[in-house]
């Protein structure tokens, strides 16, 4: 098995990016 | 015991019926169908019948499920249907389901039909949270489920709050952001527009592809204690038998793969794990019932089953499957690109 989530790491952290500034602080 | 008793007269009632059929009810992932079964039948039988019904022949994955008391179980295919704890009230409900998943989605589920069964079955564990799944993978997953279902993204006939009214993403991960319905939606449309081009199949695909990484993909969970009393869970799934702190299901604390276990057994609630390095102490556990074990050893069997006959290569049958289904993806490549 390759890692996790191979082909998919690049577009997840740019989903991650994008998500943070509207992060409640308790989550 | 006045249920028990009830339920004894169920039965004989059922086996007494000059018909000598009795009616079931079977839940697919995205069916429900109704079977008149003969009273001799054994779960083979009537699994069968729902395979060929639904046209699946990747039958090893799946399993008629019934709950029983606060748990489930799976139906014996060389059991009498009837012969099984089941409420024998009419039409007897069996939910048609993946009991066991495969190592590599892609590699090992060749027919469309039970790519769709696991995919469905796959994003409601997510969307109910019985898979843990990361915001970002949620999304994701969102946008492949959506290119599943309306096909090509087209501004024009997807219109904003197209997908007002459709369950995407996990209600852990909504309310873990100030994003209000709209914001989420145009999160996933953005993606969903990058997935032009992929068919239906296609985009399962590459959902299964996205949750099988997850680490709560395929694992069964079990509360067990160990020989001191310590309470834990035991996993068990296509990979082997994981221990994990009843706080953390995500990784656990040991892992037997499966070709590293000599035996399991279990006698009354004590299961015993025998590594194959001798070396290694035999891991010692109680489950809370011994209906609990029989399942457990059920997946154990099942699941070391399918990883030996994963190491062998593939049989004849699923040689050929393999081959029908690359051609058949082939002649809708020449039918899209004509198009």
């Amino acid at each position: 098995a390759g890692p996790k989530f191979g082909p998919y790491q690049k577009a997840l952290r740019e989903i991650r990016n994008s998500l943070l500034p509207f992060a409640n602080e308790t989550g | 015991m006045a249920r028990a008793l009830a339920s004894r007269m169920g039965l004989s009632a059922l086996k007494r019926k000059q018909t000598k059929s009795f009616s079931v009810r079977i839940v697919t992932m995205d069916a429900e169908m109704e079977f008149s079964c003969e009273v001799k039948w054994k779960g083979k039988d009537l699994f069968d019948l729902v395979c060929r019904t639904v046209g699946l022949r990747e039958s090893w994955f799946f399993g008629l499920q019934y709950n029983i008391k606060d748990t489930v179980a799976w139906l014996k295919m060389d059991k009498k249907v009837l012969d099984h704890d089941v409420c024998k009230e009419e039409p007897i409900t069996f939910n048609f389901l993946a009991k066991f998943y495969p190592e590599n989605a892609e590699e090992e589920l060749v027919q469309e039909i039970t790519q769709h069964l696991f995919f469905l079955q796959v994003k409601k564990e997510i969307l109910d949270e019985e898979i843990y799944c990361p915001p970002e993978a949620s999304v994701l997953l969102a946008s492949y489920a959506v290119q599943a279902k309306y096909g090509d993204y087209d501004p024009t006939a997807h219109k904003p709050g197209f997908l007002a009214r459709e369950e995407l993403l996990p209600k852990r991960v909504i309310n873990l952001y100030q994003m209000t319905p709209e914001m989420w939606e145009e999160r996933i449309a953005a993606w969903y527009a990058e997935h032009r081009g992929r068919t239906r199949d296609e985009a399962e695909m590459e959902y299964l592809k996205i949750a099988q990484d997850l680490e709560m993909y395929g694992v069964n969970y079990f509360f067990i204690r160990n020989k001191k009393g310590t309470s834990l869970l035991l996993g068990v799934d296509a990979l082997g038998l994981h221990i994990y702190d009843p706080q953390n299901k995500l990784t656990p604390k040991i892992s037997f793969p499966w070709n590293e276990i000599r035996n399991i057994s279990y006698s009354d609630k004590e299961f015993a794990i025998k590594p194959l390095d001798k070396k290694i102490e035999v891991f010692k556990f109680n489950s809370s019932k011994l209906r609990v074990n029989k399942l457990i050893l059920q997946l154990c069997i099942g699941n070391h089953d399918l990883f030996m006959r994963r190491r062998r290569g593939d049989s004849l049958e699923v040689q050929q499957m393999k081959s029908q289904a690359r051609e058949e993806k082939a002649r809708k490549q020449m039918e899209r690109q004509r198009l």
